[in-house]
Order: structure tokens, then sequence, then C-alpha cells
């Protein structure tokens, strides 16, 4: 067999021989899906000139138009009675867990990235992009003050004719909670488990920025790369997007501020040892 | 309060810019994650007592429960991976009802986990993979997570009993029957069943909303198949179940049918488009 599905009641979704996701099918509507990892290298600038600036902590600035891709290869497809995953790892240092739990209306993606190797001397910035055959005409929202979610429109902005010297960091936007597009029928939501950066820079797709390793500083004032290690080697970082699909004709406000809010305030857990304590007398 | 005074105070402190955006200098990131790290440790305190109140142990008896917090962002727990039996204890602390998926790090094995009423739950033991395994900071021999679903009440605690069986190895415990994306009905007392048009042997009765309960059933699930939106589906409880022509229809002979038809054409679902 060389295609597997997650589904449940609510959801099935179809990934190919390498582990990738392809199709997301709700009861009425199937559109295609891709959840794939990608890889800007960091620009190095010429820090005394504003406008020639190193991608750093607070800019990101790519050295190309087009991400690096990467290779996926399929590593485990645990199925039971309470979740079903897919797990994927690439051969630049990045794992994904595709989760569908039973009963749950949204679909999770539990990622690990890093260390970002940097022994060729490139500063890297590691993405993901949500890809789709939605046709969302470049529109796409954010809820970059965490109050409101504004629409954003690729290579526009509301007030002034743009033109843009950057197109890649131009349309990027600070994502607070969640980014989503839509059609005629349906939205893709992703939610995050923490403020990240992305946009909608090609038609269908959603990109979010998840983690970042550069050799230079951006001379906006932190004086240092970000170039975190620990024990030696480049951060890891690991977290999680729930992805929510909808048809674009359904006001489901409510169901995603409970999901959001149920990502950033999960239930506290303790665990404490029982070995005095049999079962029967707890 | 001088522990919670001391969590609130390095709350404001990651209110700075430069700590919210990672903008700071490394020396700087390494403070504030001791600042932050100390006054979570200390104010578990008040979690950890707070727990022990509620389960009514006496002052001068040596706490029931010494409460962990574990590192699950790594999969990694000191104390459930080498206890063979652990509570975990849950706070929720939403105003409203939540399903939350619980990850226990623990040694290959096979576990019963048991709700706040003595009930064994469904549980599955979950492999952790090799690139979560291979994080350089990890300090954890857990090969496994044991999940279970946790229904928690609003602003509610809840404590589940695991403990790690003395048999041969499972890779999940089955208590009820798992429907599957096709299975949209339940066939017994007090039946409830979706309407889908395209099955005209079906007639309801009259429609009730849907409740997360209802998609878990112990009987075991006829496969159906229905292209509308799910949202378009009313459930729907069900007195009689009626054919076409208004009469009476037998259960089993309405299991029999829909068996019959699956095992012909396999499950439905919505053509792929390329």
């Amino acid at each position: 067999d060389d295609e597997t599905y997650l589904e449940n009641e609510h959801l099935k979704l179809r990934f190919d021989s390498s582990g990738l996701l392809t199709h997301a099918m709700l009861p009425d509507i199937t559109f295609n899906l891709a959840a794939q990892f990608y890889y800007w290298t960091g620009c190095v600038g010429n820090n005394t000139s504003p406008s020639e600036r190193s991608s750093g902590a607070y800019i990101f600035r790519p050295k190309t138009t087009r991400p690096f891709d990467m290779k996926y290869r399929s590593v485990g497809n645990p199925k039971g009675n309470v979740v079903h995953e897919m797990w994927v790892e690439s051969d630049k240092n990045v794992g994904s867990i595709a989760r569908l739990y039973n009963g749950s209306k949204v679909f999770e993606l539990d990622f690990v990235v890093g260390p970002i190797d940097v022994s060729d001397g490139e500063g890297k910035e590691y993405v993901i992009r949500y890809e789709t055959n939605l046709l969302n005409n470049g529109i796409f929202y954010t809820d970059s003050n965490g109050r409101q979610t504004l629409k954003r429109v690729l290579n526009k902005r509301p007030q002034w004719n743009l033109t843009l010297e950057e197109p890649i960091a131009g349309n990027y936007y600070p994502i607070t909670n969640e980014i989503y597009i839509e059609d005629n029928e349906v939205r893709v939501s992703i939610l995050t488990d923490r403020s990240q950066g992305g946009g909608s820079l090609e038609e269908g797709a959603i990109e979010v920025m998840l983690h970042r390793r550069l050799l230079h500083d951006d001379a906006f004032g932190v004086g240092e790369a970000l170039n975190e290690t620990a024990k030696g080697a480049g951060l890891v970082m690991r977290g999680k997007h729930v992805l929510l699909f909808s048809n674009a004709s359904e006001n489901n406000d409510e169901f995603k501020a409970k999901t959001i809010l149920e990502l950033h305030l999960p239930p506290v857990v303790f665990v404490a040892d029982a070995k005095h304590l049999q079962y029967e007398e707890w | 309060m001088f522990v919670l005074n001391e969590l609130k105070s390095a709350m404001g402190m990651m209110q700075h810019h430069d700590a919210v955006t990672g903008t700071e200098k490394q020396h700087v990131a390494h403070d504030y994650e001791r600042i932050l790290h100390e006054a979570l440790e200390d104010s578990s305190i008040i979690a950890k007592q707070a727990f022990n109140k509620i389960v009514q142990r006496d002052g001068d008896k040596p706490p029931l429960f010494q409460y962990e917090r574990c590192s699950f962002n790594e999969s990694s727990c000191d104390l459930t991976e080498r206890s063979d039996q652990f509570v975990v204890t849950l706070y929720n602390p939403l105003g409203w009802k939540v399903k939350y998926p619980v990850r226990v790090p623990v040694m290959e094995g096979t576990y019963t986990v048991y709700a706040p009423n003595g009930e064994a739950i469904d549980s599955q033991l979950v492999g952790i993979p090799d690139f979560v395994k291979n994080i350089p900071t990890r300090e954890s021999n857990a090969t496994h997570e044991v999940v279970f679903l946790a229904h928690l009440h609003p602003m509610g605690v809840k404590s589940f009993y695991v403990k790690r069986e003395k048999k041969e190895k499972r890779e999940s415990k089955m208590n009820d029957y798992y429907l599957h994306f096709n299975d949209y009905f339940k066939i017994g007392d007090n039946a409830k069943m979706v309407e889908f048009e395209n099955n005209p042997m079906l007639k309801p009765v009259f429609k009730s909303n849907y409740e997360d309960n209802d998609l878990k059933t112990k009987e075991p699930g006829i496969g159906v198949n229905s292209e509308k939106s799910m949202n378009s589906m009313k459930p729907i409880d069900i007195d009689v179940l009626k054919d076409k022509d208004g009469d009476n229809l037998d259960i089993e002979e309405l299991r029999r049918l829909v068996d019959e038809r699956d095992r012909a054409t396999g499950p439905k679902f919505p053509e792929l488009s390329d």
C-alpha cells in the first residue's frame, strides 16, 4: 500500500508513501492539503547601510526568493482507539507527528525542528507551508494584535500603492493565534501554540515561521547573532499547530475561539507516585 | 502569597518586549529562564498543597502525593517512567468543559488507566519517535506515551490512576467500539441515528441535538455513508425504524442489508480530486 489514512468520524486525511499529507476529506468536501517544511537562508548584509542589514533577531530577510525543500520519509504510523498518528522525518533535522484524536474535529501537527545545521556557514530559517488548492486570490487573514483579525492581501497595503523590494519578508505578518485562508467552499485555519510570523506567499498556501538560527547580527540593537546553542548543538524547538477546516459559509467563531484558548491554556498536569497506594485504596 | 508574588513578579518581567520577542542578549535570555523556572518551581507548592487538601489528608500526616510536573514538551518524566503505578491530576483553568488528550511518558508495557469513578477507560500506548528521543537536551528513558482522553469540568480537578500491568504487552486497550468516518449512527436502546438521504431504507421519527457521547457506542456501528456535510446531518432519535414502504424494519435485517452492501462495494468516501 502506498497511501495511508488517518480518520475519525469528522475528518479523513490521506498521506502518500513518504508520509506526506496530500488530501483532507470532510464529509462533503475534499481538497488538496500538503504540510511541508522548507528553509530560507538568511541574508548577510552590510550593517552600516540600513537597507542592507542581515537577517537577524529583529528582521527576517531571506537571501533567495524561493525556499529550499527537504526529503521526507515515513517512520511510523501508530493507530489505536484513542489516536491515529503519522510520523515523518526529513533529512534536515525536522520531524513531525500528524495526530487525529478519536472524536476530535481538529487535526494536530506536532513538530520537532532542529538542531539547525549551520556548518555550511549559512544561517537558516525553517518554515512550514500548508499548500492547498483553495483559490484565495492572495487574501489571507491574521490576528496580528491578538484582538482582531485583519484582512491581508499579497503585495498590497490598504492605505497606499505598494512596491515591495522584499517580496517575501514584505508579505509576512505577525500571527498571535491564527492565520487563515478561504475560498467559496472551505476555510483552512492554522492555530498556533505561540506567536509566530507568516503569510500566504503563493495561491492556496499558508506559510508559518517555526525556528531560526542565524550567524549575523541585524544591527537593530541586540548586538548578537540569533545563534543559541544547548549542549553544543543548536536549539531544538517543539511546537504544535492545530488545523481547523470549516465550510466558508459556516460561522464557527465560537468553536475556534474556544479551541484557541484550549491551546493556550491547557490543563495543568501533575503526576504523583502511587507506589504505596493500591488502586482499591485510591 | 509570598511564592505567588514571586511568580507574578516573574510574569511581569516577561512582558518586556525583548522577553516577548526573543531580542534579548543571550545572557539575559538565560537569566529570564532562571527567574521563570524558579518562580514556577516555588509556586507549584500551592498546587501540591491544594491537591492534598482535596484528598483530605490530616495535617500531621505526610502528604499523600508528592506531585511533580514533567517535561511533556520533550516527552520526558522521571517519575512516570520509573513508576509502576502513579496518579495523574489535571486542573482545567477554563470555564467550560474540555476533552484533553493526556500523554504520559512511560517505559514500554501494558497500562490501565482508571477514571475518578474507578472504571478503566480507553487508553493507548504510543511509541515516541526517534526524532523526539534524540533531542540533544532530553534526559529520559521513556520509550512510549500512555495516551488517554480526559473529560474535565469547567475549572475542575480530576485524578486518574495509571497502573502498569504485569501481563504480556499489548498496544492498546479497547473498551468501546471506535466509530469510523463512515459510521454515523448506532443501534440499541434509545437508539440515535443520523439521517442520510441516500439511504431510502430509513425513515426518521423525530430529531434531537448531537452530543459527543453519541459518537461513541458499545454497539458496533453499521457502515453507512453520506456525502452530505456533517453540519447538515441532524441526529435523529428513532422509536422505530421503518422501511421505504413505511413498514417496521427489523434491526438485524438492517444490519444484514448494510453489511451486505459494504461487503459488495466497500466503504464509500468522497472522490479524490487531483
